[in-house]
């Protein structure tokens, strides 16, 4: 489960037959190398590699494998903060998408639409970003793509408007995605727009979208994201490039919640359930 | 006083971790440092009580040199032969189009003429993305059906721009991941045909490490010229442009302060490495 460069320390550790701290504080200074090229923040990386060298430590129970001991609580520590996957049930509910310019909501959208469908509800998508150029025939080519119902006003400026002229429209949906104009958190404009669109849908599931490649920048906008309107979920997306997604464990401590989904590259079908083992492998490098 | 290696430990590691907080690769920090380093062991100072200031000006003054280039933009522009043909290149969602409709109000403000070539032929909605640019700037757009060859686009931007005595074409071209062998393939092609007199990378400064990987290996295969840092107005505080210039030594042309077409700057490195020391 280890990338190849924690494997050699890690075998420093099982070569000497008990766990000695000299092996041990190798193995952590690799691992924040890890983390800290994975984008994961510098306080969390602090705080994880201080408690794994504090359980190393202890005395190991009996009859454990010093390597395995180790790697299991390497692993055990991360997935404290990663926390498992938090995929949305199957049932109606509203649905809003939030978050930086460019991280991938609108592709997002049709994908999140496209995952419910094969789960058998009844899905409608709309476009609720009135500033991009072409955020309207993106969502439309996207939904055609997926044969989803869509609506959105092509020229219109009031978003508040066109979100609810959307979900008037489409009431007999079970589940009705809301796609957003991409904001950060030093927008005052946008932040405020976002919280008037909360109030509108009352949604029951707010997803942060955020492009695994995102650097330390991610805390404040999680923080802001949070304190405007509240987050019940992260997404992250391009995890199909070389970033490995560091930036997604500040957004779900800093919102208190889980990540969903992963989105692996631009066509539909390639977004999956989080699940914590392969993303925690990758993290660690 | 001479500098030994202990008196420097404590400060340049104290510096190391700012520049990764900063958000600067951490294999570029360590580099820059240990460069610094070597710069300052054995240097004679007169107070040892002046260590950390010392080590601090040496490592601004390593930062400014990363950023010291020759190539000026609009110089290039002004005397190069017209129809110039700039390609724009990146990964998904960094800002390229944007970019490309941004230089173009900038270009047309300095009484060049320009044509768009959208090179996107793959993205749902990036024909109208950047039809609806050229609407608004009042300038050339050339598109092709979806699914198109974006060099056979970029071709004909050129072929129009000669024609029609146009100074400037901007090449569009999907986003995609460096990690994406058809697509890498595809840009070393779309290059290879319409032979771009210059070849800007296009990175946002929000992302962390990965702007280092993207930008060696987009440099490996289109061999960058320039760069456009964008979405610095996000609460950043830029350490990819350290990190990207470390690694491509090209110049960051221009950085992108917002999404409308006033909010392209030149980028300051005075500015910037100032703002880092904040
Ligand atoms: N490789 C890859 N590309 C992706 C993924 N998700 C989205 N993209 C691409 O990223 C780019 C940006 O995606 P969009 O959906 O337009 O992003 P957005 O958040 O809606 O952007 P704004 O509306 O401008 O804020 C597009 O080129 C997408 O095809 C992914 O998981 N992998
Ligand atoms: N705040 C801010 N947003 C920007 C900046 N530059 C671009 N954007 C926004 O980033 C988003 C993506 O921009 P695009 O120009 O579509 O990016 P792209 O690289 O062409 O995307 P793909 O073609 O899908 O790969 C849009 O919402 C832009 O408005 C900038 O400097 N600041
Ligand atoms: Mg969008
Ligand atoms: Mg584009």
């Amino acid at each position: 489960k280890l990338g190849n460069s924690l494997k050699k320390s890690i075998r420093k550790i099982a070569g000497s037959g008990r766990i000695d701290e000299e092996a041990v504080d190798e193995l952590t200074r690799d691992i924040q190398r890890s983390l800290l090229k994975s984008d994961v923040d510098v306080k969390l990386v602090k705080n994880l590699t201080d408690q794994i060298k504090e359980r190393a430590l202890e005395k190991k129970p009996k009859g454990a494998n010093p390597r395995e001991h180790v790697v299991k609580i390497v692993y055990e520590e991360l997935v404290k903060i990663v926390g498992e996957g938090g995929a949305p049930p199957i049932e109606s509910q509203d649905i809003l998408l939030l978050g930086l310019q460019g991280s991938g909501k609108t592709t997002t959208a049709s994908k999140l639409a496209n995952y419910f469908k094969n789960k058998g509800m009844k899905v409608g998508l709309i476009c609720g970003d009135t500033y991009r150029p072409g955020a309207y025939e993106q969502l439309k080519t996207l939904s055609q793509k997926v044969a989803i119902p869509f609506y959105g006003e092509e020229e219109a400026d009031d978003v508040v408007s066109v979100i609810k002229n959307g979900l008037e429209t489409l009431n007999d949906q079970e589940i009705r995605i809301i796609d957003t104009a991409g904001r950060h958190s030093l927008e005052e404009e946008l932040i405020k727009e976002m919280k008037e669109i909360e109030k509108t849908v009352s949604p029951e599931n707010k997803y942060l979208v955020i492009d695994a490649s995102i650097g330390k920048g991610v805390k404040e906008q999680a923080k802001s994201f949070e304190k405007a309107v509240g987050i019940d979920g992260v997404i992250i997306t391009k995890i199909d490039g070389t970033a490995k997604g560091g930036g997604a464990l500040t957004a779900v401590s800093e919102t208190n919640t889980k990540i969903a989904f992963l989105g692996t590259g631009e066509k539909p079908e390639e977004f999956e359930e989080f699940d914590p083992e392969g993303f925690i492998s990758r993290l660690l490098g | 006083v001479i500098l030994e290696e202990e008196d420097l430990e404590k400060p340049l590691s104290e510096l190391k971790l700012g520049l990764v907080e900063s958000d600067v690769d951490y294999d570029v920090a360590e580099k820059i440092i240990e460069e610094v380093k070597e710069e300052l062991v054995g240097k004679e100072i007169k107070w040892r009580k002046d260590v950390g200031e010392i080590v601090e000006k040496a490592l601004k003054d390593a930062l400014l040199k990363i950023f010291d280039f020759q190539f000026n933009f609009d110089s290039y522009i002004q005397s190069k032969e017209k129809p110039i043909n700039i390609l724009f290149v990146g990964t998904n969602g960094v800002g390229k189009t944007t970019t490309i409709a941004k230089v173009s109000k900038y270009l047309m403000e300095n009484n060049y003429s320009t044509v768009l070539a959208c090179g996107d032929t793959f993205r749902a909605g990036a024909t109208k993305q950047i039809s609806e640019h050229g609407e608004s700037l009042d300038t050339k757009v050339i598109k092709h059906e979806k699914g198109g060859d974006p060099a056979a686009v970029i071709y004909d931007a050129v072929e129009f721009a000669e024609a029609n005595n146009k100074d400037v074409v901007l090449g569009d071209t999907a986003g995609r991941m460096h990690t994406d062998i058809n697509l890498m393939d595809q840009i070393k092609k779309i290059k290879r045909v319409t032979n771009p007199d210059l070849v800007i990378f296009v990175d946002e400064a929000v992302a962390g490490s990965d702007a280092v990987e993207r930008a060696k290996e987009f440099h490996k295969a289109v061999n960058i010229d320039a760069v456009v840092l964008t979405k610095i107005d996000a609460d950043v505080s830029g350490g990819s442009a350290i990190s990207i210039t470390y690694e491509v030594q090209k110049p960051i042309i221009f950085v992108g302060t917002g999404q409308t077409y006033s909010d392209l700057k030149k980028f300051d490195s005075e500015w910037f490495v100032n703002q880092l020391f904040k």
